[in-house]
């Protein structure tokens, strides 16, 4: 597989919900 | 950033050194911890920046580059290796066997089991591939037992299964910076017995004295076998978890950077997320700060980070009930212009999102479209390129300037999100005269 790193994640507020099944990325979040 | 455009974004300098652990931890900026309006917020350091409880474990001297590269090579290696037998059993399509490209010798999982028996009656584990802990890691501190002793552990979301160091020590514990967990001192600590199902939840187990024993290992060697038992697990002054069921770990070696052990936030049973279902509704969300000086957050539950709009989610994929959070990665953009990489090049592969791998893995023909991309619009600039560090191999020399434009990168996801890398994210940087495009490629366009 690929994998996104949490190098390219920074700054990032990345929302996992197991839930409903969908990861987030939402910017500047700190 | 100092500036940011469609096409690129401008770096200042000291945004590209990374901060010596030395230097003074930032102060977090409208972080507010413990409960929010619905959920759990706490902070998240890097593990050898400055603000780290564990900033002076190793005397003070962080692991090198080439040392945190080196692991997270390990580290991508073990998770494609564990992909690829789950995926297997999935597709029923036997996998080639190809030497491990790393350059150190990697334990095969068919090692004797490193679950020796705790006692002369406990049962052996088997040795699993497991997930390789890598030390570019971020860290958390938790609450556990009662009272509750805080213990500061890698977070990770590449694992399931949370553990600590447990006092009596049994066979072997590696030196971490606080005192080691006693469940003994805990009124709220019980062992899960062996027919209890929660032991049957566990990936690789065992059974010692009708006490349920787990094991995890992972790629590099390290691992951790104990007692699996549940305590009160809290993780903020207004929020805990009864019944939180944990490895109590009796023997455990490793890379593990003197952290008192892992907290698990993958997608399998044992895991964080999952244990406290009920509670936050499967939800979680986590932050990383730019630099290692900086403070960033792991919340929990409903409310966790800003409300995220659909525009900016993707689904996730492969529910086959274990560890990684599968997305559909379907394009890459460079300084605003869309790749023309072939959709079978990701799908072919698929993708994860892993807070515990540093450098994002790519299939190797998106990697050197990227690489060739960021290149040439770098050329332009006229920056004096600059020796490869370790697996990042396009690398430059920023010496003496006060500030550089680099192209900007977007990953673009399934449903449409699009991830605008972060300038801090663009180039992972050793020095100012190392400054690396921080992807790498996968070895094979299947990995």
């Amino acid at each position: 597989v690929g994998i996104v790193g949490n190098t390219q994640l920074k700054t990032f507020g990345v929302v996992y919900d197991i839930g409903k099944k969908v990861v987030g990325f939402s910017p500047g979040a700190c | 950033a100092a500036g940011r455009g469609h096409d690129h974004v401008v770096l200042r300098a000291e945004d590209v050194l990374p901060s010596p652990s030395s230097s003074s931890c930032d102060t977090p900026r409208e972080h507010k911890h413990g409960a929010t309006s619905s959920g759990t917020r706490m902070p998240i350091v890097h593990r050898h920046g400055p603000c780290s409880p564990l900033a002076d474990a190793h005397g003070g001297k962080p692991p090198s580059h080439e040392e945190i590269l080196d692991a997270d090579q390990n580290r991508a290696e073990s998770i494609q290796r564990r992909v690829s037998t789950t995926t297997t059993a999935a597709r029923g399509k036997p996998k080639r066997n190809r030497p491990s490209p790393s350059r150190r010798q990697q334990p095969s999982s068919s090692a004797p089991a490193p679950g020796a028996s705790l006692s002369s009656s406990a049962a052996s584990l088997p040795a699993s591939s497991g997930r390789a802990l890598g030390t570019g890691n971020y860290v958390v501190t938790i609450g556990l037992g009662t009272p509750a002793g805080r213990y500061t552990v890698v977070f990770d979301t590449g694992s399931d299964t949370t553990w600590v160091q447990c006092e009596p020590c049994v066979v072997v514990c590696y030196e971490q910076q606080e005192k080691l967990f006693d469940p003994a001192r805990s009124s709220t600590d019980a062992n899960i017995s062996c027919a209890a199902p929660a032991c049957s939840d566990l990936y690789t187990k065992g059974c010692s004295g009708g006490h349920c024993l787990y094991g995890v290992q992972y790629g590099d060697g390290s691992y951790s076998i104990g007692f699996f038992a549940m305590d009160t697990l809290t993780l903020s002054s207004y929020d805990a978890i009864k019944g939180f069921r944990f490895g109590c770990g009796e023997r455990n070696e490793g890379l593990f950077g003197e952290a008192a052990g892992l907290l698990g936030l993958g997608r399998g049973k044992t895991s964080l997320p999952v244990q406290a279902y009920d509670k936050y509704g499967g939800v979680f969300a986590h932050c990383f700060p730019a630099r290692s000086s900086g403070t960033g957050y792991l919340d929990f539950g409903p409310g966790s980070s800003p409300a995220v709009s659909t525009k900016l989610t993707t689904p996730m994929l492969v529910d086959n009930g274990l560890t990684f959070y599968y997305v559909g990665l379907t394009g890459i953009r460079v300084g605003g212009k869309l790749l023309s990489i072939p959709p079978s090049v990701f799908t072919t592969a698929g993708t994860i999102v892993d807070s515990g791998t540093v450098i994002t893995r790519l299939p190797p023909a998106a990697y050197s479209s990227l690489r060739s991309a960021f290149a040439s619009a770098i050329a332009a600039r006229g920056y004096k390129k600059a020796p490869a560090l370790s697996l990042l191999d396009t690398c430059y020399d920023f010496t003496g300037m006060s500030q550089v434009a680099i192209p900007t990168v977007s990953l673009l996801f399934q449903g449409g999100a699009s991830l605008d890398v972060d300038a801090s994210g663009i180039i992972y940087a050793a020095s100012v005269s190392q400054a690396c495009l921080g992807f790498a490629a996968n070895e094979e366009d299947d990995d």
